[in-house]
């Protein structure tokens, strides 16, 4: 309002001084005109993106498979500097708000995307800015594990877009209908993976007797991390039993991520991509989105074999905060010209078990910006 | 933002049976609303 009120003044005073006989109240008008424009602009754009989810979801229920189209706005996309816009914007959410301010704001954030206000840990106002409401805790017990030690829990609340067992060569997931991305791609080609080339295959059928878990323990990582390869992904064959579980946090969900189980984990790798947005539309017309994408991968150990979480951030959740490495820095001004330039990894613990975590415990949290 | 779990599953079973698939079991469809610490899926000792 003060800033409003300078404008204002200001323009009066530049008016007076001119000598200017033109109705001043002209100007006066032009600012809030503005504001009113681009509120209108953002309440259509938030409407046409409510209509589009709900034909989405009635398109789902009808069984309906969405197919891989690229279109212009998909190649309009790249041009646009997303990780600039994607830091402004975790700047602006950064900002602290006057105490009276917050409960209206975080309100109408929780209205527009569906966020349930009634498990947030602390009061409204004890969040400075959205930005802290956004990775807000949520009250005990609200998020109950399952105490099945034979299952295998959700890391985070979502929309389960995808999920199925690695057959085949090239260890393919599908993104939408008629595209698909590689694991190795989105893991890393280091990746502790555990695939089956031809002369693994040969391999493993004399070691048929062995213990399995040791061999986990042993083999792949120490192998992969003490030489690491480019593996031939065409040809290699993903392990019986590898299986994959992607989920789509929309903006008003609970962002922070748990551990799936007991497991450890040894690597952490950190891709400087692209922010594109991930949503639905997104998904069916960017290639690779999930592989060209900023994202942090922790890959290890757990009961079962080999097991691995990548968080894939988005223009919007630009930054990913990992509570085993609070050091680490994403959406960072970029430092590498080619996508294609390996990843950040850093090995934890080299000769012992690595970061240890508790199915439950808190791992990692999405940010604004 | 997304989360892609990739995972092996326990597979004890493989090891008398090299054909067999693992006993996992996802508990989930897609298009489901899932919480944290709810069951993604299940297998058996």
């Amino acid at each position: 309002t003060s800033l409003l009120k300078r404008v204002q003044t200001a323009s009066q005073v530049r008016a007076s001084f001119n000598g200017s006989s033109g109705n001043p109240r002209g100007n006066i008008f032009l600012v809030p005109g503005a504001t009113v424009a681009t509120l209108l602009m953002l309440g259509a754009l938030h409407a046409r993106r409510l209509y589009d989810d709900k034909k989405v979801e009635e398109a789902r229920e009808k069984g309906i498979e969405f197919e891989f189209q690229p279109d212009h706005k998909a190649s309009f996309l790249r041009m646009l500097p997303l990780r600039s816009i994607s830091r402004l914007f975790g700047s602006l959410t950064s900002v602290e708000l006057p105490v009276w301010m917050r409960p209206h704001v975080y309100r109408a954030w929780a209205r527009a995307f569906h966020s349930n206000l009634e498990e947030v840990a602390l009061p409204l106002e004890n969040y400075a800015s959205l930005r802290e409401f956004f990775v807000r805790t949520l009250k005990e017990g609200s998020r109950p594990i399952d105490p099945d030690p034979h299952c295998l829990v959700s890391p985070v609340d979502g929309t389960v877009l995808r999920f199925g067992e690695l057959k085949g060569s090239g260890t393919m997931i599908e993104q939408v209908k008629g595209f698909s991305y590689s694991v190795s791609s989105l893991l890393g080609a280091s990746s502790l993976l555990p695939v089956i080339t031809e002369g693994d295959m040969h391999k493993e059928s004399s070691e048929q007797q062995g213990n399995l878990k040791e061999k986990n323990k042993k083999s792949w990582w120490r192998f992969s991390l003490a030489s690491p390869k480019i593996r031939d992904t065409v040809s290699a064959c993903p392990a019986k039993g590898l299986y994959y579980c992607v989920i789509y946090l929309s903006p008003g969900d609970y962002h922070l991520i748990h551990s799936p189980a007991d497991w450890n984990v040894l690597v952490r790798r950190h891709f400087s991509g692209h922010l594109f947005p991930v949503n639905e539309r997104a998904t069916r017309t960017i290639r690779n989105l999930y592989v060209q994408n900023e994202r942090v991968v922790l890959e290890g150990l757990w009961e079962g074999g080999f097991m691995a979480i990548a968080a894939i951030g988005a223009t919007n959740i630009g930054s990913i905060k990992l509570f085993i490495e609070p050091e680490l820095q994403t959406n960072q001004r970029r430092q590498k010209i080619l996508n294609s330039e390996p990843p950040d990894e850093r090995v934890y613990e080299l000769e012992g078990v690595g970061k240890t975590l508790k199915k439950g415990a808190e791992v990692a949290a999405f940010n604004l910006g | 933002s997304t989360v892609v779990l990739v995972f092996q599953a326990p597979t004890l079973k493989m090891l008398q049976n090299r054909d067999s698939s693992s006993e996992f079991r996802f508990s989930i469809r897609r298009g489901d609303r899932v919480r944290v610490g709810e069951a993604l899926g299940r297998w058996h000792d």
